[in-house]
């Protein structure tokens, strides 16, 4: 199983966006793929009629465990999205009370690496899904992945961003013996308007070959696809925004950023 | 001196834009105006041309004082913007990790409420923006605000989102003596999407007046203006952006959403 991580601090940048339209692409090729919200707001779970707040069986638990008691394990905490191929592990909003909680208590960094180990044979992706905070949660995910996926925005302040997040992934990939790789994915890009364009050079000035080569368009069917609970690549499949995602997909698997 | 805090658990909504740009028509009326940065992340220090990783003085430097010794006097740690009557408490990067250390100690909620008692005879108008996260800083600034504004996307997620949100705001609202007002707003409205009119119309029906009877259209300006480090009311003061703002603060001071 390969596990790909989505993230960054900043909010709204479309990292939940880009884990479940990567996802839907890759069911359509017969692959078994798991999402994972870790998100305490949990956008993920409501894309697929959830509601966080009510959720009893969610990645909370995973963290409940302690030395004697192992915690609940992963498999019993699996929601069947009725998308064929497509299983998630949903979120509850008690996760935003786990770094109060944690506190400084060791060995909860390795939570998430534990429990993709339990489900290794019964996927063949996982995606996580992150939160816009820099937690006990994210450094989960960072633990866990193989590949990490950056979102971004193409306008001054969300670069100005990046560059935080990347001298904190700088500190992590220092810190873990094995280490990922990144892919930086532009987000939400709006060839009309100038501040878009400039934005987009500085990041391939920047950036190089950890940019990958192409862009997420605009798109409003993301939004009605949301209502829906379905992925672009299912309700709208030759849209712009669908067509980007499967170019992403194309060039994680096969190309110069081969995840 | 009168505190409106703008928070919403969902990031990317409009958070930080809304705090400086009702900011920027606040001290074009000639009031003194502070704005505080209680996101990790600091987009809106950033905003101001500085580097939250690097920020010694900070909201951070609030939190440190204990039972003894009171921590730094929120005076010290004031930037000017160098836009006249406007001031910034700025955010750094050491705010992620407060909830970690802060863990269960009691006595936390309150930092804010007295770094604002400190300052109330500086100040008009303080405007605490909020982290994507539900977390001691956000609960520190529900403890200080006498109003709340919630951005909130005009699509089908943010919608649910903000049921969730309100969920917890009545718990807070309940669990604090003195109680504070709220006013919904609609962010980034485009108003050529069938979605958008339709999630206008359900917000509309769900929340009747306590949402903000106009909206904050989709306007590119905002990003430049981001760039520059300026509020749209300095840098474009005529464009649909800017005017949806004052449109906004104007209902606030007088109108029925008087905060
Ligand atoms: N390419 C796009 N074009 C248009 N809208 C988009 C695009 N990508 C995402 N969106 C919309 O932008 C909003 C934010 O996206 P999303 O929720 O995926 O971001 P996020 O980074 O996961 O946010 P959070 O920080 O809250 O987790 C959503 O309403 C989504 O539908
Ligand atoms: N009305 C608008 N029209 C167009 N763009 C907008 C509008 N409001 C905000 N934006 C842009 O959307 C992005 C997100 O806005 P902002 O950073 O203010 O959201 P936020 O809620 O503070 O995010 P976070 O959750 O990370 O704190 C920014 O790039 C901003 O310039
Ligand atoms: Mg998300
Ligand atoms: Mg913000």
């Amino acid at each position: 199983m390969k596990i790909w991580a989505i993230a960054n601090q900043k909010g709204g940048v479309g990292k939940t966006t880009t884990a479940v339209n990567l996802a839907g692409h890759l069911v359509k090729q017969g692959l078994r793929v798991l999402l994972v919200d870790m998100d305490p707001h949990g956008s993920m779970s409501a894309y697929f009629g959830l509601d966080p707040d009510s959720q009893e069986k969610s990645v909370y638990q995973l963290f409940q465990g302690n030395g004697t008691n192992p915690g609940t394990a992963a498999t019993e905490i699996l929601y069947d999205t009725g998308i064929d191929g497509l299983q998630l592990l949903p979120s509850s909003t008690a996760l935003a009370t786990l770094d109060r909680q944690l506190g400084t208590q060791e060995g909860k960094g390795l939570v998430m690496v534990n429990a993709m180990t339990q489900l290794e044979q019964e996927f063949d992706y996982a995606l996580l899904d992150c939160p816009p905070l820099l937690g006990i949660l994210m450094v989960n995910a960072l633990a866990a992945c193989g590949h990490l996926l950056l979102p971004v925005q193409t306008e001054f302040l969300a670069i100005k961003g990046l560059e935080r997040m990347m001298r904190t992934l700088k500190m992590i990939r220092r810190a873990r013996r094995n280490t990922f790789e990144y892919t930086i994915v532009p987000t939400m890009f709006d060839r009309r308007t100038r501040a878009a364009l400039d934005s987009l050079r500085t990041l391939r000035e920047q950036y190089g070959s950890e940019l990958w080569e192409s862009v997420i368009p605009i798109d409003t069917k993301f939004r009605e696809a949301s209502k829906q609970g379905l992925p672009l690549s299912i309700m709208a499949p030759s849209s712009r925004g669908s067509k980007a995602y499967e170019a992403l997909l194309t060039s994680l698997l096969t190309g110069r950023d081969k995840a």
